[in-house]
């Protein structure tokens, strides 16, 4: 009981103390912040991201944004782009950054991680930024690979590939949205791409790039809600 | 709706900020510092029902249909949010991906009876 009988004025009981009511206060602050994003506990953060990568990133999808805004095209895999957000709907924005895989001098492998949380939900749109650090005249042909495990998860197959031709440096960005949904609809969380080079002179993307430059994608989703049952 | 002040017993939004420094929560959550988590509380006698925060018109509506009903037995009504905003969070998931969403109806602005 409170030190002087103070009483809770809506239902008659002793007050709490105060410093027992801000503690009940944030572990409710807590829970229901952690329920909303369905997560069980408080990430532990291994490797936070460097604020150069993200800021660029942040100006990397809004570059896009204000592009697309422009000129609405259809994206490659004709997924028609996200305008409008759900009301009321909760979206989620989210920014992967790469991990380095396997490379040999003429490939590497990056990979994606998507969380667990996102199995509930419909990923809107999901494009990867790729920073090409390009030395010397003439294209650069290169092969972007999606590869995804099968089902099993033993083998990696190839969901897609894309030849590009690199002619100059700078950022290139590839939809792939069909690959994220597909794999976040299998419940599994790495999206691997592959970049291959067709002679020996080393990835073009590799050569230079750090912090600010590192790969990453940009996806957007939305929670699913749950289906209306149609009255007949 | 009425903010809380002084020893009013009457229903009003009390506001609770919850720092997320203080918690330990800075290094997952990016932004905002923090979260008010405001809420509601007091009393709701008969004769506030349906207010404030909502139209005049409905407190009006409400003890009509009291009076009508002879519901002078009626117990108080509630104290509940009536003005809410969602909770915009910029925070790394277990994946270390930064995830950027807006919670729904986090935030209460207004407090009313029913």
């Amino acid at each position: 009981a409170a030190p002087k009988e103070v009483w809770c004025p809506a239902c008659g009981l002793a007050a709490l103390t105060p410093t027992t009511q801000r503690d009940i206060l944030i572990a409710l602050a807590k829970q229901s912040i952690l329920s909303k994003l369905h997560l069980p506990d408080r990430p532990n953060i291994t490797q936070p991201t460097s604020r150069g990568a993200l800021l660029t990133a942040l100006r990397r999808m809004r570059a896009l944004r204000v592009d697309s805004a422009i000129s609405p095209g259809v994206p490659h895999d004709g997924s028609t782009p996200h305008l409008h957000p759900g009301m009321g709907v909760q979206e989620y924005e989210i920014l992967s950054f790469a991990e380095s895989g396997s490379s040999t001098s003429r490939s590497v492998r990056l990979h994606f991680r998507f969380t667990r949380e996102l199995a509930g939900t419909e990923i809107l749109q999901a494009t990867l930024y790729l920073f090409w650090a390009v030395s010397g005249p003439g294209t650069h042909p290169v092969t972007v690979r999606l590869l995804q495990p099968d089902p099993a998860g033993l083998n990696m197959t190839v969901a897609s590939e894309t030849r590009l031709e690199v002619q100059r440096a700078g950022w290139a960005t590839l939809d792939v949205g069909r690959s994220v949904q597909s794999l976040v609809g299998q419940g599994s969380q790495r999206l691997t791409v592959e970049l291959e080079v067709a002679e020996d002179s080393g990835s073009p993307l590799l050569a230079g790039h750090r912090g600010s430059h590192w790969p990453f994608v940009a996806a957007q989703a939305r929670a699913r809600t749950p289906h209306r049952v149609q009255r007949r | 709706g009425i903010d809380c002040s002084g020893d009013s017993h009457m229903c009003c939004r009390k506001e609770f900020f919850v720092d997320f420094k203080e918690i330990g929560w800075e290094d997952w959550i990016i932004q905002p510092e923090g979260y008010h988590m405001n809420y509601c509380a007091g009393l709701c006698p008969l004769h506030m029902a349906g207010i404030p925060g909502l139209a005049a018109s409905f407190h009006t509506a409400v003890l009509n249909l009291i009076k009508a009903n002879n519901a002078d037995a009626a117990v108080d009504s509630c104290c509940v949010p009536t003005q809410r905003r969602p909770l915009s969070l910029l925070y790394y998931d277990r994946d270390s991906n930064i995830v950027k969403t807006d919670i729904p109806d986090m935030i209460v602005d207004a407090c009313g009876c029913t």
